[in-house]
């Protein structure tokens, strides 16, 4: 019939690309700039644009969703999909038996403080909590967490007069262990991916307590060089849970992303202020939202 | 040919794009990109060829502009005043008791004496961290307890100096999340009742975007004065200079290059220039 040719025509038009290419361009680099300003990883970003200009440019568009929609819906998949899916487990350790974390980061990222939040974490669930002080370089590092491990409620060892935190690990998790301590966080020194005796210290601190877990603490501040420090850690021990901190500022937390495509790793917890109660389990979905402005 | 903005696009992102990946801030990116545009555009150029070389040396132009050090030493002895006090603020974790140390061992190299005012009161063992510095530099340490108000103790510090005839007071400030307002409110009664005669904003280099809104939010709170960047050995770019520098316009004095005393640099421009160009 003449009203269903007209009917299709108009719909050719309204779907012809010179109409959306125009529209399309200007709905990638909003999607771009958002992930920018978010410190996603540039390449990253670029990589991602071609993917969505492709998807949205090509398929048909479902009945009632705009094609701003769909170019979000497609980023947001797929992020969601690199950080391991819109499932997030509810971290536990078991009880009655000994589970041994090991913080690692760079210099300043929150690692002692993250350790106290883990501490609050996990007493809910009734286990009982060890704080291992093996940074023995930075000054009063053993007067600030031995303060968290008190206000927190967790048993603390630390050694302000052994000069090989190798040692100071291995003995604070032995003493745990024979107390029957059930979760037991070693706090290293901070370092970076340059440091490579600090790294190899490392191996020398997992090779010692032989952790179940090795946490990288992870600034949500953090910009462009995310994925490389994240790979220097992880190859140095393998990385099995990033703690990404510091998202009750402005940060996004984009370098995250960077840091799971790099450790393979899932992000469990952030961080949302400097108190002992202010880390929440991570959900994807959310940050992702918050990505994307 | 005159160049048009089409003729330039190329070079232009390649630009956009270099700079966001040394760390600097997207709209600061945007920016200096416009910028750079807006002089590009209708310049002459006998062959096409000659447009990225050209637009690389307007490039290192505009950066050179938008990037300022200073000399703290200068800056001291220009306002000719004793006690001269140092005000360290910024975010959390960005290394300003740290840089405290190495800026005391850096003046007390050039025969000035001082005193620290341990006014993070707030943070487990900040107290505890300022005073083994302070010992290991034997220099006085002027400390309340754990919660009192930071002003106080900063404005203790000054007239502990003025009584001793110190040269300097360098004070030591919480970090705190620009978008905490409670914080930041306290920062300015803080900055009220010391007055210092030098505040100085200390960055991480390594942070990313968020290193514009630090120093703009800061910088609205009390004014900076100048600026210390930390961790460029960990082999940041150091974009965020680029960043805070265009939006504050404030100088930077040094860079933390390691944790002994002894790493710190003065700034100089030209390494950011030749990371982001190069
Ligand atoms: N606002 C906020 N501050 C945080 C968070 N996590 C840690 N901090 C703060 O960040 C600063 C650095 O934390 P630390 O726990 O000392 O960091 P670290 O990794 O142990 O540092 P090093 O041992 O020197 O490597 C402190 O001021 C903490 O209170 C967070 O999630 N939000
Ligand atoms: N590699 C490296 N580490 C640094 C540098 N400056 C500071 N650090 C380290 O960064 C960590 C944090 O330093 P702090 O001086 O405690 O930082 P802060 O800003 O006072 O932290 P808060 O008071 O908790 O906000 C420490 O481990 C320092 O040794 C630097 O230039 N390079
Ligand atoms: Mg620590
Ligand atoms: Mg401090």
């Amino acid at each position: 019939s003449l009203s269903g040719a007209l009917g299709s025509a108009i719909k050719k038009v309204l779907r012809a690309p010179v109409v959306d290419e125009k529209v399309v361009k200007e709905l990638i680099r909003d999607i771009q700039r958002a992930l920018l300003q978010s410190d996603v990883n540039v390449k990253l970003v670029l990589e991602l644009s071609k993917n969505i200009e492709k998807k949205i440019l090509e398929e048909d568009l479902p009945p009632g969703i705009t094609r701003r929609e769909l170019a979000i819906k497609v980023v947001y998949d797929e992020l969601v999909g690199l950080l391991g899916g819109d499932k997030p487990q509810l971290p536990k350790y078991p009880k009655g038996r000994t589970t041994i974390v090991l913080l690692v980061g760079i210099q300043g990222s929150g690692k002692t403080t993250s350790a106290s939040k883990l501490t609050f974490y996990f007493k809910k669930q009734g286990l009982s909590m060890g704080l291992v002080c093996a940074d023995n370089f930075r000054a009063g590092a053993y007067d600030q967490l031995s303060q968290l491990a008190t206000k927190a409620g967790a048993e603390f060892y630390g050694d302000r007069t052994n000069s090989n935190a190798v040692d100071i690990a291995k003995n604070g998790v032995k003493a745990f262990k024979e107390k029957g301590i059930e979760v037991i966080i070693v706090d290293t020194a901070g370092r970076h991916k340059n440091e490579s005796d600090l790294l190899s210290e490392i191996s020398q601190i997992a090779e010692a307590v032989k952790p179940d877990e090795i946490m990288l603490v992870l600034d949500g501040t953090i910009g462009q060089q995310a994925m490389q420090q994240a790979e220097a850690f992880d190859q140095t021990t393998k990385i099995g849970t990033i703690f990404l901190t510091k998202l009750d500022g402005s940060a996004k937390g984009g370098g995250a992303l960077s840091a799971v495509a790099a450790t393979k790793a899932p992000i469990r917890f952030i961080g949302t202020g400097e108190g002992m109660e202010e880390i929440e389990v991570f959900s994807p979905g959310r940050f992702v939202s918050r990505l994307l402005g | 040919r005159e160049l048009s903005e089409k003729d330039l696009e190329a070079s232009l992102w390649n630009f956009q794009v270099a700079l966001m990946e040394c760390d600097v801030a997207l709209l600061v990116a945007e920016e200096l990109t416009s910028r750079l545009k807006a002089k590009m555009v209708g310049t002459k150029v006998k062959r096409l060829g000659d447009i990225t070389p050209l637009v690389q040396s307007a490039f290192e132009d505009l950066l050179k502009e938008n990037l300022a050090s200073g000399d703290l030493l200068t800056i001291i002895k220009a306002k000719g005043k004793k006690p001269f006090s140092i005000m360290f603020i910024g975010v959390n974790g960005t290394g300003k008791t740290t840089t405290i140390a190495k800026v005391a061992r850096y003046l007390m190299d050039h025969g000035l004496t001082l005193v620290f005012a341990a006014a993070d009161t707030f943070r487990a063992g900040s107290e505890e961290q300022i005073e083994v510095h302070a010992n290991r530099l034997n220099v006085k340490v002027i400390k309340h307890k754990y919660g009192a108000d930071p002003a106080a103790v900063a404005y203790d510090a000054i007239s502990y100096a003025k009584n001793n005839n110190i040269d300097l007071v360098l004070i030591d400030t919480a970090g705190r999340m620009q978008t905490d307002k409670g914080l930041m409110d306290q920062l300015q009664k803080i900055y009220r009742v010391a007055s210092p005669d030098l505040s100085i904003f200390v960055g991480d280099s390594l942070t990313g975007n968020d290193a514009l809104q630090q120093a703009e939010e800061f910088n609205k709170c009390v004014p900076i004065d100048a600026v210390i960047l930390t961790k460029i050995d960990a082999d940041s770019k150091g974009g965020a200079a680029i960043s805070i520098s265009a939006s504050i316009k404030k100088p930077i004095l040094f860079l933390g290059v390691g944790q002994e005393y002894k790493d710190i640099i003065p700034f100089d421009p030209e390494w950011v220039i030749n990371n982001v160009l190069g």
